[in-house]
């Protein structure tokens, strides 16, 4: 474990007490591995460890703590007081429909997420529709409504030019009473100038109340590029890390929060339509650090 | 950046952000540095020479190109969800009609919605004929009937669509093995290529994977898509490194032709940027 490996660490220094600063900084360094393992961004592990080294340094140890312990406990603390506390639910708006927008890589979970959605919606109260907005990939738009179908939940699509769809698709939400629509959109590349201003006319066709960037969980090093570009391109309001019901440690989570300061706000836990969770910080934490 | 000269002292802890940056790893990031730092070059050029030298000697020796020929031949492709194998199947599907070989594809993700309509669909932009299973089948099922079709129909290669699984998913990694022996049952020597697909835009767990899979179902090579992001898909070094797997293939995007045999030079200067 991290706290072990810091053990042997200090236990190599000989030092008791107070932590001084060559303790810190081997113990740093057992903590900067741990989160480059992890996936954490490596300039984000940079900045996290000068933080945690701020709060190490000269503290006195605490009775009921090694001193590896207590270097883990602030680093967990950090971590959790970084990946933050907002409010992680869906922000239903005070002018339906709440427009929620799905963004993202190819391949994240963003068709899948938007069904988990519209029923985490629909188990608070609302009538959730979901919009199919990719009419790139083959069979993109059957796989919404087949899931869309399965679940009950309304479905809408079109041809065309995807901010029309969605304009359509507003105006027909009002007719029908949904006061909900969840826009689900082509995977892209961040570097894609001209898919990224496609999500711009979406958002400037229909008011997006929510724009979330839909992210794997076992997302690398790059997580810090994508987060950046989308926030840049099209703002986005937080994210969805999925596919955390693998093993990877999810250190992409603390990347994209720190690179763009929109917090985690929901967990995809699977396949099923239910899978989707609150995101928690503190179990996230926990994992990251392995 | 600091990337100016190696007789620069900032010069190696740049290298070796830059190889962190390209998601090769920790300890490997470090000991590829290293191994450049002992060449002691004096320019640029020769560092990058070095590094080169030093990502091609670790990757594998393996051959790179598709065993093909057995026929039929078999490729099964599996990876976890999202990472590109259906796309793959179709692009492979089409550049081997391209080189003049009749490929029959077996839409085999029994599981995902429209998992089934998106291979078929594929597969019809390619040119090329498929073998469709039915939603809720059993995938083995499916991959035994399509090569009894394929060798009556004189298909000369025939190429598995599974369904996405995570290899932590023990039922379904059992699955798997068990389509990786109905196909040895169905045709003798099958599958010629059993290949694990990786998404380049993840990170460490690539790594996971691999062994995974690879003890699982014993890989014949990976396919690394979705290069033409930022991702750089330095995991794989690792991966070839421990598991002796060849990377064969590279995906560059979503369109039929975005898909390229891998080479070890291309693939080590792109990790420099
Ligand atoms: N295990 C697991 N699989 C997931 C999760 N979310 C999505 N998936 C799977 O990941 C794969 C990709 O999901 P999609 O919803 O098609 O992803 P997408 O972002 O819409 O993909 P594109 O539209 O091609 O960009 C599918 O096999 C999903 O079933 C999750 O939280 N856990
Ligand atoms: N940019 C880019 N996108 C790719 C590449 N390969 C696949 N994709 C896209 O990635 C997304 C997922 O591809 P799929 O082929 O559906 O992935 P899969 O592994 O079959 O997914 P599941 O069956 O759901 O597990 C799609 O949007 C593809 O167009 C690539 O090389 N580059
Ligand atoms: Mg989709
Ligand atoms: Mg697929």
């Amino acid at each position: 474990t991290l706290t072990q490996r810091i053990g042997s660490a200090l236990h190599k220094l000989g030092g008791r007490g107070v932590l001084r600063p060559e303790d810190i900084d081997a113990a740093l360094r057992e903590v900067r591995l741990a989160l480059l393992e992890a996936d954490v961004n490596f300039k984000v592990v940079k900045e996290f460890s000068e933080r945690v080294k701020e709060r190490t340094l000269g503290a006195a140890v605490l009775q009921s703590l090694s001193p590896a312990q207590q270097v883990v406990k602030v680093v967990h603390e950090e971590l959790v007081a970084l990946l933050g506390d907002e409010a992680r639910g869906l922000r239903y708006s005070a002018r339906p429909p709440t427009v929620v927008m799905l963004v993202g890589l190819q391949g994240a979970g963003k068709t899948t997420t938007a069904i988990k959605l519209a029923l985490l919606a629909r188990r608070e109260g609302h009538r959730p529709v979901v919009a199919g907005l990719d009419l790139r990939r083959p069979a993109a738009v059957e796989q919404l409504r087949t899931l869309a179908e399965r679940e009950k939940v309304g479905f809408t699509t079109g041809h065309g030019a995807v901010e029309e769809i969605a304009s359509e698709a507003v105006d027909e939400a009002g007719q029908t009473g949904s006061d909900v629509l969840i826009l689900d959109t082509a995977g892209r590349l961040h570097v894609d100038d001209e898919l990224m201003a496609e999500l711009r006319r979406l958002k400037a066709a229909v008011p997006v109340s929510e724009t979330l960037l839909v992210a794997d969980a076992m997302t690398g090093q790059d997580a810090v590029n994508v987060g950046i570009a989308f926030e840049r391109a099209v703002g986005i309001d937080g994210f969805v890390l999925t596919k955390l019901d693998g093993d990877a440690r999810g250190g992409a989570a603390l990347s994209l929060r720190v690179a763009t300061g929109k917090p985690v706000r929901f967990a995809g836990v699977g396949e099923k339509p239910a899978d989707l969770e609150l995101f928690h910080p503190d179990r996230m934490a926990s994992r990251i650090l392995g | 950046r600091a990337l100016a000269s190696p007789l620069d002292p900032a010069f190696y802890a740049g290298l070796e952000e830059l190889l962190l940056a390209g998601d090769v790893g920790p300890s490997l990031a470090a000991r590829l540095t290293d191994s450049v730092r002992r060449r002691k070059p004096l320019t640029l050029e020769e560092a990058r020479a070095a590094l080169e030298a030093e990502v091609v000697a670790a990757l594998s020796a393996k051959p790179r190109s598709l065993e093909l020929a057995a026929n039929p031949s078999v490729v099964l492709l599996y990876g976890v969800n999202g990472a590109g194998k259906t796309t793959t199947v179709a692009k492979l599907a089409s550049g081997l009609k391209q080189a003049g070989r009749r490929p029959l594809v077996v839409a085999a993700d029994t599981f995902r919605a429209a998992g089934i309509e998106q291979m078929v669909a594929w597969a019809e932009r390619a040119g090329v004929e498929a073998f469709a299973g039915k939603p809720g089948g059993d995938a083995a099922a499916v991959a035994f009937d399509a090569i009894q079709a394929a060798r009556g129909r004189g298909f000369d290669t025939v190429l598995v669509d599974t369904a996405g699984r995570l290899q932590t998913q023990h039922n379904l990694m059992e699955e798997l093995r068990k389509v990786a022996r109905v196909v040895g049952r169905a045709l003798e020597g099958a599958p010629q290529e059993s290949l694990l697909v990786l998404d380049a835009t993840l990170g460490q767990n690539s790594l996971a994977q691999a062994r995974a899979f690879n003890t699982a179902l014993g890989l014949t090579g990976l396919v690394l898509a979705k290069m033409d992001g930022t991702a750089r898909g330095g995991s794989v070094i690792a991966i070839e490194s421990e598991l002796e797997v060849p990377t064969k293939l590279i995906g560059l995007g979503e369109k039929l032709e975005d898909l390229y045999a891998f080479d070890p030079a291309w693939f080590a200067r792109a990790l420099f940027g």
